[in-house]
C-alpha cells in the first residue's frame, strides 16, 4: 500500500538544517497494524507527515497505491487525503469555530456527501456524542482528540495514520480506541500509528523504532 | 498553601448546562507532591485552571496562601499567576510567533526583569537548548511540551501546576522530567500535576482521583 525508498527529510530555518529522516526505508501492505515508537524528536512525525502526503520528501521516493507521489498535482494530493487517508494529527488541529459534530462533517462536506447522521455515528464510536453541540474550546483534552479520531474515520479511508492518538485519554478511554482501531482494522483499513505507551503499541502486529531520523528496528509481534 | 472549600464549576452553553466540578474539598500544604487522576472529561483540568487563578468557582471558596482568592482584583491576580504559580497547560499554549527562548523569557519579561541566561538555563533544563532558536511549528510536539514546562519553571514559582507533562513524552523523557520536577519539589517547590500515565503518577506522594467532577479517593503513597 505505502511504500517508502531512502526517504529523507531537512528542514532549513535560515542557516541552520535540521535532518528529521535520513534515508528510510519502509514498506506497509494492506490491511497492517504497525506502531511507530521512539524518542521525542526522533523524526515519527515528520514520517507520518509524509505518509499523509502533508509534507514532500528532500530526498528518497514514495510510492502509494503502487504510484510515485511525486508524480501527482496538488489537486490529485488533496483527493488523495480526503478520500484515501484518515489523519490524527498530534496537536488534533481542529476547527475552532466549528462544533465536535462540523468538525467530524467536515470530510464530508470536502467530499461533496453530506451525511449528519454518518458524522454523529462516528462521534458515538468514540463516546461523544453527548458533546456534539461543543466546540474545541468547551471540550477536554482527552474529548477533543477523541473528536479528531472520530473525524479522521468518518470517510472510511483506505488508511489511518494516528499521531499519539491516545496522549491525552485515561487507560480506559485508550483501550476503547484501540478496539476501535482493531476493528476497522479487522475490516481492511490499514492502521499506522505514533505512541509512546508500550500499552498502546501492544495493539498492533508490528513495532518500528526510530532514533536521530532513522529506523533502527521494525519488528513483527504479537497483538494484544 | 491551597485550598479547595466546596468548590463547583458550571460551564453554561446556551440552554445547557455542564457540571463540570461538584462540591469539591482539597487541601495541598507547601511542599507536597499531587498526582491528580481520572477519566477523559471528569474534571481534573478544570480543577487546575481553577487552581493557577485562571478560572473562577461558580460555587465555593478557593484560598491561596490562606487568602480568599474571590477577594483579589484583576491585577493581583494576574501578579500571583505570575510571580508564585508556574502552569503547564495541556495544550502547551505556546505563542506562535516567538522561539522557544522567547516563550520561556515571557514570564521573566512580564516581571519586568530580563535574563536571557536564566531562561537559557530553564531549556537547557529541559535538554532543548539546541533547540532555542526555533518557532513552536519547528518543534515535535515533545519539544513544544518540553519548551511550556521549562516557561512554567523559569520563575521558581511555590507552586508548580503542570496538565498531563509528560502526554507527547517517550518514557525517557518523562522520567527526564519527572525528575526534574522531584528535584524542584526537594527544594521546596509544591508539585500538582494531572496524568493519566501510572508510571508518571508513581512519582508523586499523594494521588486524587477524580470521577464525574468530584474527588473520589485521596491516598498518600511511596513515591518512586
Ligand atoms: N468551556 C467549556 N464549556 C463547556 N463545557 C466544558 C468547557 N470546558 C470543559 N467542558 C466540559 O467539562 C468537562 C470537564 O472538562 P475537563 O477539561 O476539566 O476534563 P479533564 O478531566 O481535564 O479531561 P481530559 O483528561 O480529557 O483532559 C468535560 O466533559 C468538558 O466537555
Ligand atoms: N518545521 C520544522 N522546522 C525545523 N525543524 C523541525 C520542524 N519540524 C520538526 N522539526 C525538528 O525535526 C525533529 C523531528 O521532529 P518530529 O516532529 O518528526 O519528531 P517526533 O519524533 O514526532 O517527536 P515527538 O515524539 O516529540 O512528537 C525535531 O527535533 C524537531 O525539532
Ligand atoms: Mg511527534
Ligand atoms: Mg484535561
Amino acid at each position: 500500500l505505502i511504500e517508502l525508498r531512502q526517504v529523507s527529510k531537512v528542514y532549513r530555518m535560515g542557516g541552520v538544517e535540521v535532518h528529521a529522516l535520513r534515508g528510510v526505508d519502509l514498506q506497509v501492505e494492506a490491511g497492517e497494524f504497525v506502531a511507530i515508537m521512539g524518542p521525542s524528536g526522533s523524526g515519527k512525525s515528520t514520517c507520518l507527515n509524509l505518509l499523509g502526503l502533508l509534507d514532500r520528501p528532500s530526498s528518497g521516493e514514495y510510492r502509494f497505491e503502487g504510484q510515485n507521489t511525486a508524480s501527482l498535482s496538488e489537486v490529485e494530493r488533496a483527493r488523495l487525503r480526503n478520500r484515501r487517508i484518515g489523519f490524527v494529527f498530534q496537536s488534533f488541529n481542529l476547527l475552532p469555530r466549528a462544533t465536535a459534530l462540523e468538525n467530524v462533517e467536515l470530510p464530508l462536506v470536502y467530499a461533496g456527501v453530506r451525511d449528519r447522521r454518518r458524522a454523529l455515528a462516528a462521534l458515538r464510536a468514540v463516546g461523544l456524542e453527548h458533546r456534539a453541540g461543543h466546540l474545541p474550546s468547551q471540550l477536554s483534552g482527552g474529548e477533543q482528540q477523541r473528536v479528531a479520531i472520530a473525524r479522521a474515520l468518518v470517510m472510511r479511508p483506505a488508511l489511518v495514520l494516528a499521531d499519539e492518538p491516545t496522549g491525552n485519554l485515561d487507560s480506559l478511554a485508550s483501550v476503547e480506541i484501540m478496539s476501535l482501531l482493531q476493528t476497522l482494522n479487522q475490516e481492511g483499513i490499514t492502521v499506522v500509528m505514533v505512541t509512546h505507551e508500550p500499552d498502546v503499541a501492544a495493539f498492533a502486529r508490528r513495532v518500528v523504532q526510530f532514533r536521530d531520523g532513522r529506523i533502527v528496528s521494525d519488528r513483527p509481534q504479537q497483538a494484544r
